[in-house]
């Protein structure tokens, strides 16, 4: 129903607007009908405003920027309808040193409502989990899991590079 | 903790069964490129019920069966069991501890399981329905999904609020 | 050393005139998201002759003017200058030093020069021919990239190659 | 004409294979003519297989072995009409520490005939670098760049987080 749609994508522009906000420490963001008399059959642009910069089309944002706008999008989404369990598949590729922080920070809060399974190459990124399991081809195209300890995660790499 | 263990047993490079546990909290894989670890999230999507070869960068569902490497024949069949904890019922069943599985053969034939029982795949859909898990979850982030979600038009931006609200 | 230094005025984030000299051997770009990193490779396509204001992640050419912050006004210019050496005749100019410039203003209306003379874009596109370099070269790997390479049908794949060969 | 494509595309088959090989420290790939009768107009198709695997379709390869397969092909045309200057946008995202050690040393390699520009976020990738310039937004929105020495760039993030 039209009322139904319409509490509901308030609910979210909200929350997106508030986790834009805090992913990019400052800026502005919103969820924009595309056709404002037609709710329930409108489609939805995402409009995003990094802090001091002009607001253009988020195509012209960086690869970072975008990584950013998409992490803000889902866990706006997360926020109001949160689901048991969160898979996450290298959603930090793109970030830099300085946002791979706010994203464990977002993750350190978003861990108390919902358990986290996420894949990442990211040293800093691997700091905050509270179990690691390296996946490994000791036999060439055969997968195997272990379980490691952080220090071990490091040194994981290092292993692998000298079997190779 | 909601999910307990991922089993995998011929799904994709997992041709060894392997089973995951997670923990409570923040559960983390790493390994290097081409090791599995994105063959662990598309196990998760398929026991959920995922219909799309293609979302799982395959062109026909067997493709997830184990195929084979120089030194090991193909398999024949590939399953995948999640289990989870039930005990605060946010599934709709009668069990403190839920497992639902599936099966796909060579054949293309498939099946779904809950605690073993033989189920059909409306049924597993059901049971998630309203927990935000399921096929195509906004709460599984595939490696990738950046720019399609950013990238897609606005209708289908639509699509997925929809689904949503 | 072939390249010498880039100059870039007006050209997206690069509000103010900024030079980058390029050594012999691997010049490396660092910096946080959004700083600007990929507007530098993007103005080296652009002043190479790149017509398609989308391969900018634009929507029109007049995209890459700068178009302000909150604290300065858009500007009505963007230019970009590429400064080669040509000691040993690589492009088929008779200067030692050859520098490709090329602006854009609001109107859409844009520029070519070439030691400071104005050509048309047909005498950039002439003078690179058989370098490599150009709009579209393999030698210009842009940001996302891998997906567009590896996902084209083989007919766009053949006619990279046939570009090359 | 068909001679010259055939001649052509052989040469780029063979330097394909090799790089590839150079890359994934084993295993096959080539490029295959999607139809043989029909040269002049056929499309083409690439095949890759990492050491010890089976093929299957390059859609069923990870993340990481997409953007080797994407760099065996790049340099295997590099190798045989090399350009005078090579520009790469953070090429080395998707790989792990292990192959972005391959890549550096492709890089090593393939200096000696051009002039590249990388832009990386790899610190590792970072230290063979002849030169290093730091991109940064002092201004919010307004780009400028600065010359860092390689530990300064380490602490270019560190200073952008604490103005941060
Ligand atoms: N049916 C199958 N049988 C055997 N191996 C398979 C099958 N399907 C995929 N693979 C292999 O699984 C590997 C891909 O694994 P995956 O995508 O999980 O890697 P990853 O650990 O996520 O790597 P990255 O860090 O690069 O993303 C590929 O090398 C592919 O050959
Ligand atoms: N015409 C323009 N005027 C002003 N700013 C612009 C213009 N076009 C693009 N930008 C800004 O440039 C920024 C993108 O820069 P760029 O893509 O170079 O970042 P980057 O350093 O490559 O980052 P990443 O590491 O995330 O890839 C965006 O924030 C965008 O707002
Ligand atoms: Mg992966
Ligand atoms: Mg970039």
């Amino acid at each position: 129903s039209r009322e139904l749609f319409v509490s509901s994508f308030e609910a979210i522009r909200k929350s997106f607007r508030k986790i834009f906000a805090r992913m990019f420490d400052g800026g502005r963001a919103d969820l924009i009908l595309v056709d404002e008399n037609d709710v329930l059959n409108s489609g939805i642009n995402i409009m995003a405003e990094p802090p001091g910069k002009k607001f253009q089309s988020i195509s012209l944002l960086s690869g970072g920027e975008r990584a950013l706008v998409a992490i803000s999008v889902i866990f706006a989404i997360l926020h109001l309808k949160p689901t048991p369990f969160v898979v996450l598949d290298e959603m930090d590729a793109p970030l830099d040193d300085d946002n791979i922080e706010r994203f464990k920070r977002l993750l350190l809060d978003f861990k108390e409502v919902s358990q986290f399974l996420i894949v990442s190459h990211s040293k800093s990124t691997l700091e905050i989990c509270d179990a690691l399991y390296g996946v490994t081809m000791e036999e060439q195209g055969v997968s195997k899991v272990v379980s490691v300890a952080f220090d071990e995660a490091a040194s994981l790499f290092i292993r692998e590079e000298e079997e190779a | 903790r909601y999910l307990k263990t991922i089993e995998l047993d011929g799904f994709k490079s997992f041709a060894v069964k392997t089973t995951l546990e997670c923990v409570d909290g923040i559960t983390g894989i790493v390994g290097a490129n081409g090791s599995g670890k994105s063959n662990i999230v598309e196990a998760i999507k398929w026991v959920l019920g995922e219909q799309s070869a293609k979302s799982l960068r395959g062109e026909k569902m067997e493709d997830v069966i184990f195929n084979g490497t120089q030194n090991r024949s193909p398999k024949g069949m590939a399953e995948v069991t999640l289990t989870f904890s039930n005990e605060n019922h946010w599934l709709p069943l009668d069990f403190n501890e839920v497992s639902i599985g599936r099966r796909i053969f060579r054949s293309g034939e498939g099946q779904y399981f809950i605690n073993k029982s033989r189920v059909r795949l409306k049924d597993i859909v059901e049971i998630f329905l309203d927990t935000g898990i399921g096929r195509d979850s906004y709460a599984i982030f595939e490696q990738g999904k950046i720019d399609r979600l950013l990238s897609e038009s606005p209708e289908e931006r639509r699509l997925l609020f929809e689904e949503f609200a």
